[in-house]
């Protein structure tokens, strides 16, 4: 009866000092419950195909985290989704990118590697692909937080050409690929 | 961006990667997440693998599919693939991140060359493993 689940929730600057006990536990919470959906699946002898869906939907529908529900917002002020799933045991894969009523992209990009004989779908088109396969569709403002709202108000404010990445010392460089001193200032 | 690999008690492995992108992103600009070889990958024979950081590396090197690469063709391990991905690869480029691995054997790793990373894991037995910070 062995298996295994990993998840994760986005990596950058997660510093303690940043942090407040009550959102600390507010992740742990969100990242246990995550756990606990695809634990239940494998548990029972389900698939790790069907486990991590089940996970990263639990994520996606979570504020906390840049994807679905709470995600970042785009320079013009939009939720555009991206994701991608894959099956071992026949190389099979899914992917959808820049969709934006979508609930579960995660969903989507399964319902492309299983019903269609594609990959990947971007945009209006994938939309209307997950909208024929019954998925769940919502406004674009479902996705909307305050929080990420503020989030893109802040870095339009301190850097209005966003296109150039700002690297940390308020210098502008016109290179996307030069090497950041602060590698976390990356926007847009 | 959100993440998870499987393992599963019939030995089958699967990846899944989800996110909203960077903030401000201009152009229709996509990362890693939605493109499979770099952002997800998942292999029966060798691993399952999904990706967070600075998409456009991840892509740029191919981390995902890389990761499993090294492990069919070099025999590395799971630690030692994404290690090499994550600590060497990925920052000599200039870029960031962390991703999730499990192999077939249900051996995992978790490295990040961030300040932290949401992550945690699940087996058999049961107990939910989760950390943050580095």
């Amino acid at each position: 009866k062995k298996f295994s689940l990993v998840i994760h929730g986005g990596a950058g600057t997660i510093l303690k000092k940043n942090m407040t006990p009550e959102k600390e536990k507010a992740y742990q919470q969100a990242l246990n419950d995550a756990l606990q959906a695809g634990y239940k699946i494998l548990n029972s002898g389900g698939s790790a195909l069907d486990a991590v869906e089940a996970t990263v939907r639990v994520l996606e529908d979570c504020p906390l985290f840049n994807a679905g529900k709470g995600a970042v917002f785009t320079n013009e002020g939009k939720n555009e989704l991206d994701a991608s799933i894959m099956n071992g045991k026949n190389l099979a894969a899914g992917s959808v990118a820049s969709v934006t009523t979508i609930r579960n992209p995660i969903t989507a990009a399964r319902a492309v590697m299983e019903r269609s004989q594609h990959v990947m779908m971007v945009g209006a088109g994938a939309e209307k692909f997950a909208k024929q396969q019954g998925l769940e569709i919502v406004d674009p403002s479902y996705f909307y937080t305050e929080e990420r709202w503020q989030g893109l108000l802040k870095v339009r404010a301190e850097d209005p050409d966003s296109v150039a990445l700002d690297h940390g010392n308020k210098t502008k460089t016109t290179g996307m690929l030069k090497q950041p001193e602060n590698r976390d200032y990356k926007y847009g | 961006t959100v993440g998870a690999v499987a393992v599963d008690m019939q030995g089958n492995l699967a990846a899944a990667t989800s996110t909203g992108g960077m903030t401000n992103k201009k152009f229709g600009r996509i990362g890693d997440a939605p493109i499979i070889g770099a952002g997800t990958y998942a292999d029966n024979n060798t691993v399952a693998v999904s990706c967070t950081g600075w998409g456009e590396f991840f892509i740029r090197l191919s981390v995902a599919k890389t990761i499993s690469d090294l492990m069919e063709y070099k025999n590395f391990t799971v630690k030692q693939a994404t290690d090499e991905l994550i600590h060497k690869k990925v920052p000599a480029l200039g870029g960031d991140g962390g991703l999730i691995a499990v192999d077939k054997n249900g051996n995992i790793a978790m490295p990040f060359n961030t300040e932290g990373m949401y992550r945690g894991y699940i087996k058999q037995d049961g107990k939910p493993v989760i950390a943050i910070y580095k």
